[in-house]
């Protein structure tokens, strides 16, 4: 882990008195290696060591602790900086000042946006609300018939399409009649797309200029790589996301997509999906993502 | 001795850059730039000849692709197994092969052996109707080992494709992962292994974890092949590059899109030139 490797380059610098350009140049190395590891964005990566070395330059090493000891702390710290938003409500949802409450998914393919639909219901209903389901992909095959049982699974009711509806249309009618259903709160679920689709880009902007929903989330892979920062900006352009969902946390994925994510766009990050289930939905602890991304 | 930072065509460092946001791991990125740097000294006159130093890079991406990862062609009949973690595109890969194999004149069948996630059967039935191919479900609460049992039986006399589909399962779980090795040992005991393919289906979105998947499944059921799916989006899919260098398993198939056309046979130099702006 990276906190072993740290101990192991500063034993030999214990007594030296300071953090020096020179003493932390290797340890800067050996976090760059492991970050990269761990699917943190070069961008983020660079722009973090720019910070830890800002931090740690000259500073006095108490005789209790050695620089090892320092650095780690400032490394943890950081990283923990960056993934706690500076205003601690919004990792809440926003309700609706008026019902019912919006969530809108969006996200790649696969991500895991249709379960997390559901989960998200279920976490609802459990804290005394009043959820919906909108069946709104209406591309993937048997994308409907996937939500229905799920819907059904955790006895929540569920919009979908009549004959001939497309996406915008079941989510119009939904919100329009989610009160007389009595939901007070409606989960879209979303097909999954790709950031540079030109018309699927243009169709989930609609539904959210159209609905407009208090929560926009995109909803991120644990697994991801470099390439999800080009994605979520390109989501968060066009949707302005209010917040995202790290999904299939239960994997030995390091997680680092999520640092970058929220490094580069402040996003909240309000739940991580941490198994298949109903009920493997969990509310964001920074400490835990930090030090499964330090390894 | 050529210094290669202050070299005006070349930027080693963009370079880099360029291998490290392909997903490419750190240690491949430099092990290739090591092998560049060696060619580019025993060419010294062509030190500066940024032209020269991106062909070389090419086909040292090229040479980790294709050695030692040539496969041959499928046999006449032949059992395709499709494994993977969650939402990677093993479904979708099931379906718009099962259109591919059947265009090249082959009888397929395709097998639904998802019995866990909510209207698995349901996606690959309608995938079956659209590319208008038999299909194979289980009966309810039954067994994937089970199913396939019973198909591998009706097999052998037949010249037959078969493709299985399988439920996303994360390699760290060990009871999936025991699932899974007992549904290949069932296969193995009924048919000759030259007919049996392993095909792990990884996202060209996924960073490193590729090489721990890629890791316990084929420890568990040793591979035979892999399928890089999305590469329509915009992520480079560099990861191929470590995992060949590691575990030189054929890469198959390329996935690049949604529809069942969306699939293309894998080819290491158009891939490079995907790779390299
Ligand atoms: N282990 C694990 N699996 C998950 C999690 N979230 C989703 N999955 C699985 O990931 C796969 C894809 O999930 P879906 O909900 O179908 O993903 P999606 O984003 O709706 O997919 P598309 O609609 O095709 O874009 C399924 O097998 C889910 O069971 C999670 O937190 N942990
Ligand atoms: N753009 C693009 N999308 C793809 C590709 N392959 C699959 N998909 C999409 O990815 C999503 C997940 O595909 P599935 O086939 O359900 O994935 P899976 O591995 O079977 O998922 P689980 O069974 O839940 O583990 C679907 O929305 C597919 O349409 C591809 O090559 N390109
Ligand atoms: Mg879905
Ligand atoms: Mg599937």
């Amino acid at each position: 882990s990276i906190t072993e490797k740290l101990q192991g380059i500063f034993k030999n610098l214990r007594g030296q008195g300071k953090l020096t350009e020179q003493n932390i140049e290797e340890t800067l190395k050996q976090i760059r290696a492991s970050l990269l590891e761990a699917d943190v964005h070069l961008e983020a990566i660079q722009k973090f060591l720019e910070k830890i070395k800002q931090k740690s330059l000259g500073k006095e090493v108490a005789l209790s602790l050695t620089p090892g000891q320092v650095f780690i702390k400032i490394v943890q710290s950081e990283l923990i900086n960056i993934l706690t938003p500076k205003d601690k409500t919004s990792t809440r949802l926003k309700f609706a000042p008026a019902p019912p409450t919006l969530i809108l998914l969006a996200g790649l393919q696969g991500s895991g946006k249709t379960t997390t639909a559901a989960k998200l219901a279920y976490y609802y209903k459990k804290d005394g609300r009043k959820p919906g389901l909108v069946a709104a992909d209406l591309i993937r095959p048997a994308a409907i018939e996937q939500l229905e049982v799920l819907a059904s699974q955790i006895q929540v009711p569920i919009f979908k399409p009549a004959a001939g509806e497309k996406a915008i249309e079941v989510c119009i009618r939904a919100v329009k009649s989610a009160l007389e259903s009595n939901c007070n709160m409606l989960i879209l679920d979303t097909a999954g797309r790709l950031h540079v689709d030109e018309s699927m880009m243009s169709e989930i902007t609609s539904i959210a200029q159209r609905v407009k929903p208090s929560n926009i989330l995109f909803v991120a892979d644990a697994m991801a790589g470099q390439d999800i920062v080009r994605v979520v900006t390109t989501f968060h352009n066009k949707l302005h996301l209010t917040g995202t969902i790290l999904t299939k946390a239960d994997s030995d994925a390091r997680g680092g997509a999520i640092l970058s994510i929220t490094s580069t766009t402040e996003l909240p990050i309000l739940f991580v999906g941490t198994s298949e289930k109903m009920d493997g939905l969990e509310p964001f602890y920074p400490d835990r993502i930090a030090s499964r991304i330090l390894g | 001795v050529i210094n290669y930072r202050t070299t005006p065509e070349i930027d080693f460092n963009k370079l880099e850059e360029t291998l490290l946001l392909a997903d490419i791991s750190l240690q491949t990125t430099e092990n290739i730039l090591k092998t560049l740097k060696s060619r580019i000294e025993s060419n010294s006159s062509k030190s500066n000849d940024s032209g020269f130093i991106v062909e070389q890079l090419r086909q040292i991406l090229v040479d980790k692709l294709q050695i030692n990862n040539q496969r041959g062609p499928l046999s006449e009949s032949t059992i395709i197994l499709l494994v993977g973690v969650n939402g990677v595109g093993k479904t979708t890969t099931a379906g718009k092969l099962a259109h591919q194999l059947t265009h090249q004149g082959r009888s397929v069948t395709l097998v639904a052996a998802d019995t866990f996630r909510a209207a698995a059967e349901e996606q690959l039935t309608q995938w079956a109707s659209r590319v208008k191919v038999d299909i194979v479900k289980g009966l309810e609460n039954e067994a994937p080992a089970t199913i396939i049992y019973k198909v591998l039986k009706n097999f052998s006399e037949r010249t037959q494709t078969i493709i299985i589909d399988t439920a996303g399962r994360l390699h760290t779980r060990v009871g999936l992962m025991e699932e899974l090795k007992k549904l290949v040992r069932v296969a193995e005991k009924m048919i000759p292994l030259t007919m049996l393919e392993k095909w792990i289906v990884l996202d060209a979105n996924m960073g490193q974890n590729a090489i721990h998947q890629v890791e316990e499944f084929h420890q568990g059921i040793g591979l035979t092949g892999i399928v890089l799916t999305k590469v329509d989006g915009t992520a480079k899919g560099g990861i191929v590059i470590s995992l060949a260098d590691r575990f030189h398993i054929p890469i198959v198939y390329l996935g690049v899109g949604e529809t069942m056309d969306d699939i293309i046979p894998f080819d290491a130099q158009e891939f490079v030139s995907a790779l390299l702006p």
